[in-house]
C-alpha cells in the first residue's frame, strides 16, 4: 500500500459525508446504499465512523459530473477515467467525484428499482414472462396509460408482483419539487417542451418542469434514467426507440450494426437515417460500490497499491464476493489504527459485575496498578445523561422524554427548562415502565401509549385497555410500536422500523393498503430507528442519541444530537 | 443466421470519439496523465518514454520491458480511478 506525501489523514475518526447530487442511473436509495457499504470497508477495520449529514460542508462531498465538473481535472465520457478523489484536508481535499459518462450499477447490469405497484419497491427481474411473452426491458404491455412496469418476479403471469419503472411520468429527483411528476408539454425560455431536455444546462442533466410553465413557476426536476436509457453517443440519457429505422431497415432492439466492434447502440428516435441521434445500449456497468469503495480509500488517505488484487490498485474489475485485500487493511490501519472492529462489544469488568438491570456501569481506574472499582451510575435523574429515550412525544404542547418508568417535561418556549424526573405510574398508573411509543390525537386530546404488543387510551385520568395491537389490524409478527406521527384529519401513521401504518384514530383500525415500507415514504433517515415523533411540524426519526429532523415535504434538513439540540443540554 | 453474409456496412456515428490518435500518442499522454512523465520531460525522446514505462509497468505488476507491448497497451485502455499512480 501506499499513503499520500506526509501521510496525509483526518485528525478525527468521525468523519462526516454528503451526497450533492445523485445519478439518473440508479435510484436514490440504492446509490446512498452503495455508500454507505463502500463506507463500511474501511470502518469495519478502523476506528473511523462515517455518518451522513444533510446540509454544510462535511469532511467528504460526493458529486456525480462529466467532462468539466468544477475542478481542474475533468472526465473524460464513457470509460477511460470513472471518478477521482482527493486526500484527506480542508475545502475539496476529502471529496470525490463520480463520472456520470459512466454507466452506473451494481456491476452485473441496469438497476431498476420500481415504485408503486404491489412488490414494496423491489427490483426488476429480468427477464420477465407476462401474457406467455418474455420481456427483457420495463414495458407498457397491458396498460392504456402508458406508464412502464416490470415484474419483479421471473413470472409474472405466476406471481402477479409489479411496480412502475423509473420515467419522468412518473417521478423527479433533486430540483426544487419534491420529485412531482414532470408536466408535459411545459413552456422553458418561450418554447415548448414535450419531453425532457437539456437545453439550459452545461451540465448534460435532463430536466423538466413539473408544472405547464417554468419561466412563471420556476418548479423543475431531473429525470430518472429508463431502463433503456443510452450511454454515450450524441443522446446520452435518452431512451432507445424502438422500433427505428436505419440504413433503410427497422430494428426492434439493439444491434451491432453499421460497427465492427461489436457493441450494442440504438436510436433515440425512430429514425436513424434522418435524425442521427443514437447511443450504446445498457452494458453491464461499473459497480458504484467497488468505485465508492477505492474512491473513499483515497479520501481516508490511502494512494495507489501496487498489489493487483488490492481495493486500491488503480484498474476497475467486477468482483462478486468482495472482501477487504490485507494490502488495503495494513494500509488504513497504518494510518489510523485498527479499532475494534464490525462488532465492538462492551469492555469486560474486571471485578465482579454489580447488579446492572436497571443501571449502566463506569469504570474507574485509581491506578495502572490497583483493582478497577465498579462504580454503578444511575442517568435516570438527569435527563441529560439519558444516552436514547424510550419515547419522546409533544403532549399538551410540551415535549415528554420517557425513559424506565420516568419522564421529563421540556417547554419549547423556554428553551433548557426541563421538569422532572417524574413518575410515569403518578401520572398514568395503567401504564407500565417502558413506553416504546405515544401520541397526543389532536382533536380529542385522547393519549395513546404503546407497549410491546399492548396498548393504552387515556382521556384525562379515564385509562382504556390494555388492549392488544390485533384490535388495530396489526399482525401478530409485529413485536411493537416504536413510533407514531400525526397526520392531521384523525390519521396517525405507527411505524415499527421498516415498516408504518396509518391509523384511523376514531375507528382505532389500520386503514387498507398498510403496512407500507418506511425508506419509500421516508427516504434518508434509518430505518431502524426507535423512536419517530412529530415536533414543530418537523418529522423526528431518533437513532442512539442522534435525530435525523424531516421537514414537512420529507426532506431530511437536519441531523443531532437529541441531548444538545432538542433538549438543550449544556 | 443469414443464409448469405451480407457485406457489413460500417458507420461513423457522429459524436463518437473516434481515437486518430497513434498507440505512442495515447501512451505518452497516459504516462503525463498518471504522473510517469512530467509535461517538461515529455520531450518525445525514446528513453524517456521508456524508463517512464518501466516505472508503470513495474507499478501495475506487468511485464517490466520497457516497451509498449499488447499487454502494456491493454492496461492503458482498462477503465480505472483518476487519481496519478506518481506524485500528487
Amino acid at each position: 500500500f501506499q499513503t499520500f506525501e506526509g501521510d496525509l489523514k483526518w485528525d478525527h475518526n468521525d468523519i462526516t459525508y454528503r451526497v450533492l447530487n445523485y445519478s439518473p442511473d440508479l435510484d436514490g436509495d440504492i446509490i446512498e446504499d452503495a455508500f454507505r457499504r463502500a463506507f463500511k470497508v474501511w470502518s469495519d477495520v478502523s476506528p473511523l465512523t462515517f455518518t451522513q449529514i444533510y446540509s454544510g460542508e462535511a469532511d467528504i462531498m460526493i458529486l456525480f459530473g462529466s467532462d468539466d465538473h468544477g475542478d481542474p481535472y475533468p472526465f473524460d465520457g464513457k470509460d477511460g477515467l470513472l471518478a477521482h478523489a482527493y486526500p484527506p484536508g480542508e475545502g475539496v481535499q476529502g471529496d470525490a467525484h463520480f463520472d456520470d459518462d459512466e454507466f452506473w450499477t451494481l456491476g452485473t447490469g441496469v438497476v431498476v428499482k420500481t415504485r408503486f405497484g404491489n412488490a414494496n419497491g423491489a427490483v426488476c427481474q429480468f427477464p420477465f414472462k407476462f401474457n406467455g411473452r418474455s420481456y427483457s426491458s420495463c414495458t407498457s404491455e397491458g396498460r392504456t396509460d402508458g406508464l412502464l412496469w416490470c415484474s419483479t418476479t421471473t413470472d409474472y403471469d405466476k406471481d402477479k408482483k409489479y411496480g412502475f419503472c423509473p420515467s419522468e411520468l412518473l417521478y423527479t429527483y433533486g430540483g426544487n419539487s419534491d420529485g412531482d411528476k414532470c408536466v408535459f408539454p411545459f413552456i422553458f425560455d418561450g418554447e415548448s417542451y414535450d419531453a425532457c431536455t437539456k437545453e439550459g444546462r452545461s451540465d448534460g442533466y435532463r430536466w423538466c418542469a413539473t408544472t405547464d410553465n417554468f419561466d412563471k413557476d420556476k418548479k423543475y426536476g431531473f429525470c430518472p434514467n429508463r431502463d433503456t436509457a443510452v450511454i454515450g453517443g450524441n443522446s446520452q440519457g435518452d431512451p432507445c426507440v424502438f422500433p427505428f429505422v436505419f440504413l433503410e431497415k427497422t430494428y426492434n432492439s439493439c444491434t451491432s450494426n453499421g460497427r465492427d466492434d461489436r457493441r450494442l447502440w440504438c436510436a433515440t428516435t425512430s429514425n436513424y437515417d434522418t435524425d442521427r441521434k443514437w447511443g450504446f445500449c445498457p452494458d453491464q456497468g461499473y459497480s458504484l460500490f467497488l468505485v465508492a469503495a477505492h474512491e473513499f480509500g483515497h479520501a481516508i488517505g490511502l494512494e495507489h497499491s501496487t498489489v493487483r488484487d488490492a481495493l486500491m490498485y488503480p484498474m476497475y474489475s467486477y468482483i462478486e464476493d468482495f472482501q477487504l485485500h490485507s494490502d488495503d487493511i495494513e494500509g488504513v490501519q497504518y494510518l489510523y489504527g485498527s479499532g475494534t472492529g464490525p462488532h465492538p462489544s462492551p469492555p469486560m469488568p474486571t471485578t465482579e459485575s454489580p447488579d446492572v438491570s436497571d443501571k449502566t456501569t463506569t469504570t474507574v481506574t485509581t491506578s495502572p496498578t490497583t483493582t478497577t472499582e465498579v462504580v454503578p451510575v444511575d442517568p435516570t435523574t438527569d435527563a441529560c445523561k439519558v444516552k436514547a429515550f424510550d419515547a419522546i412525544t409533544e403532549i399538551e404542547g410540551q415535549l415528554h422524554f420517557f425513559k424506565d418508568g420516568k419522564y421529563w417535561k421540556a417547554s419549547s418556549a423556554r428553551p433548557g427548562a426541563i421538569k422532572g424526573p417524574l413518575k410515569i405510574s403518578d401520572t398514568w398508573p395503567a401504564l407500565p415502565s417502558v413506553i416504546d411509543t405515544a401520541f397526543e390525537d389532536l382533536l380529542t386530546k385522547k393519549i395513546f401509549f404503546f407497549s410491546g404488543r399492548r396498548f393504552w387510551v387515556y382521556t384525562g385520568t379515564t385509562v382504556l385497555g390494555p388492549r392488544g395491537l390485533e384490535k388495530l389490524g396489526i399482525g401478530k409478527d409485529v413485536e411493537k410500536i416504536v413510533g407514531s406521527l400525526q397526520r392531521g384529519r384523525g390519521k396517525v401513521l405507527l411505524f415499527n422500523g421498516d415498516k408504518y401504518w396509518r391509523l384511523d384514530v376514531k375507528t382505532q383500525v389500520v386503514d387498507k393498503g398498510y403496512p407500507r415500507d418506511t425508506e419509500d415514504a421516508f427516504a434518508g433517515v434509518p430505518i431502524n430507528a426507535h423512536d419517530v415523533f412529530l415536533y414543530k411540524e418537523n418529522i423526528h426519526f431518533c437513532k442512539d442519541q442522534f435525530y435525523w429532523r424531516m421537514t414537512p415535504r420529507r426532506q431530511v434538513d437536519q441531523v443531532g444530537y437529541v441531548k444538545y439540540d432538542i433538549l438543550n443540554c449544556p | 443466421a443469414p443464409l448469405q453474409s451480407q457485406p457489413q456496412v460500417r458507420v461513423t456515428f457522429p459524436g463518437e470519439l473516434v481515437s486518430s490518435i497513434s498507440d505512442d500518442e495515447l501512451a505518452e499522454s497516459y504516462l503525463e496523465r498518471f504522473g510517469y512523465i512530467s509535461k517538461r520531460s515529455r520531450s518525445n525522446t525514446h528513453v524517456s518514454i521508456s524508463k517512464a514505462l518501466l516505472q508503470m509497468q513495474k507499478k501495475l505488476g506487468l511485464n517490466e520491458t520497457g516497451e509498449l507491448d499488447q499487454s502494456t497497451m491493454e492496461a492503458m485502455k482498462t477503465p480505472r480511478c483518476g487519481v496519478p499512480d506518481v506524485g500528487n
